[in-house]
């Protein structure tokens, strides 16, 4: 994946890191200091469109097929997470009790074009 | 935003920074609140004490020494690392004991569970901690109750009752899932545990290191998996 620098316009990783002490949530979450809620932005042309790597897929394949055949009906790409990994909390519930979960999937490590 | 900038993703015009910046931060505090299953952010009335969490943490964890924890323990007293969770939504809860009425031969000690996690998880795994105090060499018995409320009346029933011999200061474990589970089955959220000695041998917990050795349930849950239909 790519992430995104300047005044990229390609399909990329965006960086967005929320400090939980500046919107006054460190007294309820112990652990970690922040969230990197990352998320993809930018183009996907059609020659960019399923290049396998970015976000090789069976239906890349399949995409590929249709516009070797009939390059009009391609459809339009988006450029969507290809590899994310969850957020590790450790926080006060309001009974005061300390719980610890895993929410799958919440941060953003890579983005790619369909 | 300046004249003539467009958002790349969606072709609209592109937000000004502060404001899209504000945008983020919501959407960050939707997206963790509604996946914890909480309406708002809980208010924190009363702090366990550092000590006490890093004790409760250093037991729970004693089972299952995890080389990325032990000696990653920083000198600084902070939290240990967390490791890297696997897909599936588990939590660990520790509940430290409130006081309820006691005697000179009887203590009651009560715990409570988040509605957002008695009403949606099933418990995998449950274990009270207790750190004794004993008074003096020998033997001595303590009968542990797990109590619940009885669906009929003000009452409590007995869900469990337990005999141990103490016969020496120190940490005991004892297994409370199932009571768990099925206060949970009745929707309540409360643990009631009442610790009964002989007459002369006053509070079996040690109630002077009642910052690091207060009484707490670890719990492991998993939240329940919505119901799905599998068609082929």
């Amino acid at each position: 994946g790519i992430d995104c620098s300047g005044d990229s316009r390609m399909c990329c990783r965006k960086e967005f890191f929320v400090d939980f002490k500046e919107i006054g949530w460190e007294d309820w979450i112990i652990q970690p200091e922040g969230y990197h809620m990352n998320y993809c932005v930018g183009l996907c042309p059609l020659h960019m469109a399923g290049i396998p790597g970015l976000a090789a897929s069976f239906h890349t394949a399949v995409l590929n097929l249709i516009k070797a055949n009939n390059a009009d009906a391609a459809v339009d790409s988006c450029c969507v997470p290809t590899q994310r990994r969850p957020l590790s909390l450790l926080y006060y519930d309001r009974d005061g009790n300390i719980v610890k979960t895993d929410i799958p999937d919440m941060i953003v490590d890579a983005c790619g074009c369909t | 935003a300046p004249k003539g900038v467009w958002c790349p993703a969606c072709g609209l015009t592109a937000l000004a920074p502060a404001a899209q910046r504000d945008v983020l931060i919501a959407l960050a505090k939707q997206s963790i609140l509604s996946k914890l299953r909480l309406q708002d952010r809980p208010n924190i009335t009363q702090m366990t004490s550092r000590g006490a969490l890093l004790t409760a943490l250093r037991r729970t964890r004693v089972q299952h020494v995890d080389a990325a924890i032990s000696p990653g323990m920083p000198r600084d007293g902070g939290i240990p690392r967390l490791r890297p969770g696997i897909g599936l939504q588990e939590y660990e809860i520790l509940s430290f004991a409130e006081s309820g009425s006691s005697t000179s031969h009887r203590v009651h000690l009560h715990f409570r569970f988040a509605q957002e996690l008695a009403g949606n998880t099933e418990i995998l795994q449950a274990t009270l901690y207790l750190f004794w105090a004993v008074p003096g060499p020998g033997t001595h018995p303590v009968t542990v109750r797990l109590l619940q409320p009885d669906p009929m009346g003000p009452n409590m029933t007995v869900a469990s009752e337990t005999q141990l011999e103490v016969q020496r200061p120190g940490w005991a474990t004892l297994d409370v899932g199932q009571a768990v589970q099925s206060l949970f089955g009745q929707g309540s959220q409360r643990l009631t545990v009442e610790l009964e000695v002989l007459e002369d041998w006053g509070s079996p917990l040690l109630a002077s290191h009642r910052d690091s050795h207060w009484p707490f349930v670890a719990a492991q849950a998993r939240a329940r998996m919505p119901h799905r239909v599998q068609r082929r």
